[in-house]
Order: structure tokens, then sequence, then C-alpha cells
């Protein structure tokens, strides 16, 4: 990993009392490999190299700490900025008004098992009224898909009878509304970024929905790619955050800092497994620590 | 981006980027540049036509073919949403449009509506699908299965499983108990394909190698190729673990299947 790379570059410098140019060139190196090793798109790891660089120079080794040790904290620091200071929380609004979330992403990102997972949570931590509504009529057996996730999350799902997602989503919007629902979490089919006509269906549920949450589901497994598909969700949408999946592999996940730092939305929360339960609110350190290896 | 001028720092360095963009991986890029520069070659056109032989020669591919006259199975693993159950749908009607017989068996128990899914392939196609109730023990499936797949008689039965996350040592035991029911009964040409997303990033070498290391992985299937990612895992699987790619899977429908193509792939990495 990361912090090994930068032990052994340091390794030949005990006793120095300053971080310069010469002796973090080797760091650098193996830091950049390393990154892009974790999946760090590319053109993200230049950046930050950039950054990183200049701060290690300018700065002056603190009195109790070695030059090694400094530089890994400058790394890491640099990792946790990025990946935004806290967790920040679903936009919910006050009880007895009607919340709406909409999931987008990829195909096989993790959406319906999410949704399933998101609903559960929000019921349980806020006692609120939660529907799913199922708008992927695409896929073989989505709907019995997220009927079975939202019996195992406790809530109500709402299927409509016509295979048009975009009238599906404005009649579960409806049925939330007269059932005195509070949260509606919509649910979408996997779609890629660069199907226009897909793109466009997901934008207009959600120009019709104006929903409060849109996030952009994403596997955390995901390489040098990431960052393109992120964009082109986040320029369609305007996504509110994202929720990266299946944190329980073993991925160094550097897909979630090439996602964060370009389109700078928040992280609000990982999957971490295939239950109803496996969902985690975003901590930045334990993600920093997992891509620093 | 490249004309027709001669080779310097800045082209290697570019060309780098290309091979690094494509997930291929910073040793094998950092090895392939090294080579380049050694070759000093003078052009870009040259840097390009040596890059794509040298990549050439790195990858493993071949076709699969069912064996005459004994059940062919193939056993399709991988982890979770990489596309294995859509797959089995496309490789089923891939056989079924030469002519074989196929029974397909449903045995991710695990995933709500795993088995509804692959029912409606199933449908789809008109051909026989073997599954229990959701909860069912996997194994049991597998077993019915090679019994049901033998006395039919038919050319190729395709086993699907749960999605499972190469790290987590009690799902790769439950597939080893599945794979070793099938070598147990005996008497049929077995390949386990492992599912892998184009759009995965290094991940996919360790799940590469820890499938096979549990059970063994005779070929890959490569699906979402139509993400336009480039899939630059194909090259440290090939190189490390000398595993062959056999399909690519580039769309949801049944027909998004195709031979896996060494130039073709190749091609699309310096688009
Ligand atoms: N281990 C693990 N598996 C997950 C996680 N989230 C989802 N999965 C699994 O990933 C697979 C795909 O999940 P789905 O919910 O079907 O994904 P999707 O985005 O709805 O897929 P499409 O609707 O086809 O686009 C399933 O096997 C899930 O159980 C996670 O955090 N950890
Ligand atoms: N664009 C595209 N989508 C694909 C391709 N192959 C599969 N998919 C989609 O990916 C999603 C997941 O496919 P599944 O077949 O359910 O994946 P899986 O590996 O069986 O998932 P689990 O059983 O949950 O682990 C579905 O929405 C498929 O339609 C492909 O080649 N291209
Ligand atoms: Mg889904
Ligand atoms: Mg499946």
């Amino acid at each position: 990993g990361i912090t090994k790379a930068i032990s052994d570059s340091f390794k030949v410098l005990t006793g120095n009392a300053r971080i310069t140019e010469t002796n973090i060139g080797n760091a650098i190196n193996d830091i950049r490999t390393a990154l892009i090793e974790a999946d760090v798109n590319m053109v993200v790891v230049k950046d930050f190299i950039n950054e990183i660089t200049a701060k290690a120079i300018g700065e002056q080794v603190v009195r109790a700490v070695n030059p090694k040790d400094q530089f890994i904290k400058i790394v890491n620091d640099g990792i946790v900025d990025i990946l935004g200071s806290k967790s920040e929380a679903l936009k919910l609004k006050p009880k007895g008004t009607l919340t709406v979330i909409l999931l987008a992403g990829l195909q096989g990102a993790g959406k319906t098992t999410t949704a399933g997972k998101l609903a559960r949570y929000i019921k349980n931590s806020d006692n609120r009224k939660v529907l799913l509504s199922a708008c992927d009529v695409y896929r073989p057996a989505a709907i019995e898909q997220l009927q079975r996730v939202g019996e195992l999350a406790g809530v109500d799902v709402f299927v409509g009878d016509k295979k048009d997602a975009i009238k599906i989503s404005k009649e579960s919007y409806k049925h939330a509304k007269s059932g005195n629902y509070d949260v509606l979490i919509i649910d979408t089919a996997g779609r890629l970024h660069v199907d226009k006509d897909m793109m466009m269906e997901v934008k207009k549920i959600s120009k019709d929905l104006r929903p409060d949450d849109i996030l952009f589901v994403c596997d955390s497994m995901m390489g040098q790619h990431a960052v393109e598909i992120a964009k082109e969700f986040n320029d369609t949408l305007e996504v509110t955050g994202v929720i990266l999946t299946k944190f329980d592999s073993d991925t160094r996940g550097g897909a979630a800092f090439s996602i964060k730092k370009v389109i700078n939305k928040p992280i609000k929360f990982i999957g971490v497994s295939e239950k109803i339960d496996g969902l985690e609110v975003f901590y930045p350190e334990r993600i920093a620590s997992r891509i620093l290896g | 981006l490249f004309t027709g001028k001669s080779l310097d720092d800045n082209d290697l360095l570019k060309l780098e980027e290309v091979l690094l963009s494509s997930d291929i991986g910073p040793q094998i890029s950092s090895t392939l540049i090294t080579k380049l520069r050694l070759k000093g070659l003078n052009t870009i056109e040259n840097a390009i036509e040596f890059l794509k032989k040298e990549l050439h020669d790195i990858i493993c591919d071949k076709e699969y073919i069912l064996k005459d006259g004994v059940l062919n199975i193939v056993l399709v693993l991988g982890v979770n949403g990489v596309g294995k159950t859509t797959s089995i749908g496309k490789l089923a009607n891939f056989h079924l449009k030469k002519g074989k017989t196929v029974l397909l068996a449903a045995a991710d128990t695990f995933r709500a509506a795993a088995t509804e899914q692959l029912t409606r392939w199933a449908k789809v196609m008109d051909i026989p699908i073997v599954k229990q109730g959701e909860g069912a023990d996997p194994a049991s499936i597998v077993y019915d299965a090679v019994d049901s797949a033998k006395s039919k008689g038919v050319d190729l039965l395709i086993i699907d499983t749960a999605g499972r996350l190469q790290n987590k040592k009690h799902l790769m035991d439950e597939l080893k108990k599945m794979y070793k029911i099938i070598e147990t009964k005996g008497g049929c040409d077995t390949h386990n394909l492992l599912v892998i997303d184009a759009t995965t990033g290094q991940n996919a070498f360790h799940q590469a190698h820890v499938f096979n290391e549990v059970v063994g992985v005779n070929m890959i299937m490569m699906t979402k190729y139509d993400a336009l990612s480039k899939g630059g895992i194909v090259f440290n699987i090939s190189k490390k673990l000398n595993i062959p790619f056999t399909f690519i899977g580039k769309g949801e429908k049944i027909e998004d299947i195709e031979v896996f193509n060494r130039e073709k792939f190749i091609e699309r990495i310096f688009n």
C-alpha cells in the first residue's frame, strides 16, 4: 500500500530534519503507482500529487515527528480532506411532508438492494413511514426483487401496472401522498451513462418528482472510468450525494476518492454487505486508510 | 491526439496515460513503456503498433466449444452484480442457435428473486430449468441439476450461482462444495466460467486469482463492455493467471454476446 511505499522511500533518510524535493522524489513515484493500483483516477492522482508535494516541501518538520511520518500524515490528511470532513445526512423534510429520494446508477451497482437498506435505515432511525417505488420496468423480475427487499426492510412497495417508468414514478408519488407516507424511495433501472434515452428517462423522473435527494449509487470497485460515469450522472441529474456499494469487498476503493474529487458531492452511505442492514454512514477516515493500504 | 511525428518524452507519457486509463494497471503499463523507450522508435504510429503487438502477446483467449457425447457443464461464478444471470441467458441462447440442447440450474437461492430472474430467461427460450425455493441449499440444486441433465441427455447444463465477494471465506467454501459435487458425480466436461465487469478496476485480478485458487477458473466472460470502459484488467489476468477470455457481454439483450476477439479488443484500447 501507500504507507509501505512511503516507509520504504524514507528508509534511507534517517535523521533528516526537513522534507525536500530530493528526498520525496522516490516517495512521490511510489505513491503515484500505489494510488493508481488503488484505482484512483489518473488525472486525480496528478492533481493530488501536485497538491501534496507543494504542501510537503513547504512544511517545517514538526519537532516530535520524523519526515517519513510527517509525509504519511500529509498524504492521509490530503485524502481525508478531499473525501469530506464529516458524513452528510439525507435531506429529510419535517415529518408529515413527503420526502422523495431518487436512486440512479449503472447496471448491477446495487440500487435495488440499497433502496431496501435505505428504507429500513430511515424507518428505524427516524420512525418514518417509507414507501418504495418499483420503477425498473426492464430487468426480468426486478419488481419481484424490490417486493422481496421491501418485505425484508418491513416497508410497503408500490408497483405500477404499466411498463412506463415515468408514469409509475408519478403514480407512486400520488400514492405516497394519499397514503400519508413520509418518504418515497424511487428504485430505477440500471442504465449506461452513454445511453441517451435512458439518461433522459431518469432526468424526466427527476424533473417531475423534484426529489429532495438524488443519489448516485456506484460500485466501489470501479476502475479508471468511475469519474467519467459519475460526471455524466451528475451533469444529467445534479445529484445530491453518492452511495458506494460493496465496500465489504477487498477493493481499495480509489473510485470513491476520484468521484468525490471530481463531482464534489457528499458520499452519504456505503454498502457493507448484501443484507438489509448492510448500510453504514460514510466516514472519510475509514476510506482514506483503505486507499492508503 | 497522435499524428505522424517523432517520439519524445511527452509522447511516451501520453502513451502511458492511454494504457493506465484503460485499467491496464501501473505494473504492465510501466513495463511496456520501458520496453518502448529502449526500442528507440521514432514515430507514434510505430510506437502504437509496438504496444499493440506486446498487448496481443499478453492476452489469453480461447473459443469455448462443447464436447460431443458428454454432458457439458458451465458453472458460472463471480462477484455481485457483474452480470452472471444475464450472461447465462445469452450463453444458453448462443448454444441453442447452434442446435444444442440446454438446461439451466438456478443455484442462487440467496438473493431476492434470483430464481425468478433466471426463470424468465428460461421461459424466453423455452428451455427447462432446475430450481427450488429461496433459502434452499444451493449444493442440492447442483446435485439435482447434474442428475437431471444426464437423464435428459442435454448437451449443456449452465449453473447460476449467487454473487459472492472473493474475500468472504464462507461463501467461497459454499462454492467449493458446489464444485465438489460436480466433480464427484463425474462423467462430464466442466468449465468454471468467471464473469467480470469491464468497469471494474484492479480488484478484478484479485477476483480471478481467488476464484481460481478455490475452484479453478477455466474461462472468463467480460460483461458491460458497452459501458465503454476499455477493460484493461484483461492483461493482468492473462499475464499472471493464464486464464483465457472467451466471451464479451455488450448489452442487456439476449443477443448481446460475442466471442472474445483479441484484435478488436486491443484496437479499442487505442481508439
Ligand atoms: N457484498 C455486497 N453486495 C451488495 C451490496 N450492495 C448490493 N450488493 C449485491 O450486488 C448485487 C446487485 O445488486 P442489485 O441491488 O440487484 O443492483 P442494481 O443496481 O439494482 O442492479 P440493476 O437494477 O440490474 O441495475 C446483488 O447481488 C446484491 O446483493 C453491498 O454493499 N455488499
Ligand atoms: N449494459 C450491460 N448491462 C449488463 C450486461 N450484462 C448484464 N448487465 C446488466 O447488469 C445487471 C446485473 O446483471 P445480473 O445478471 O443480475 O448480474 P448477476 O451477476 O447475476 O448479479 P447477482 O446475481 O446479484 O450477483 C442487470 O441490469 C443486467 O441487465 C452487459 O453486458 N451490458
Ligand atoms: Mg435493480
Ligand atoms: Mg445473478
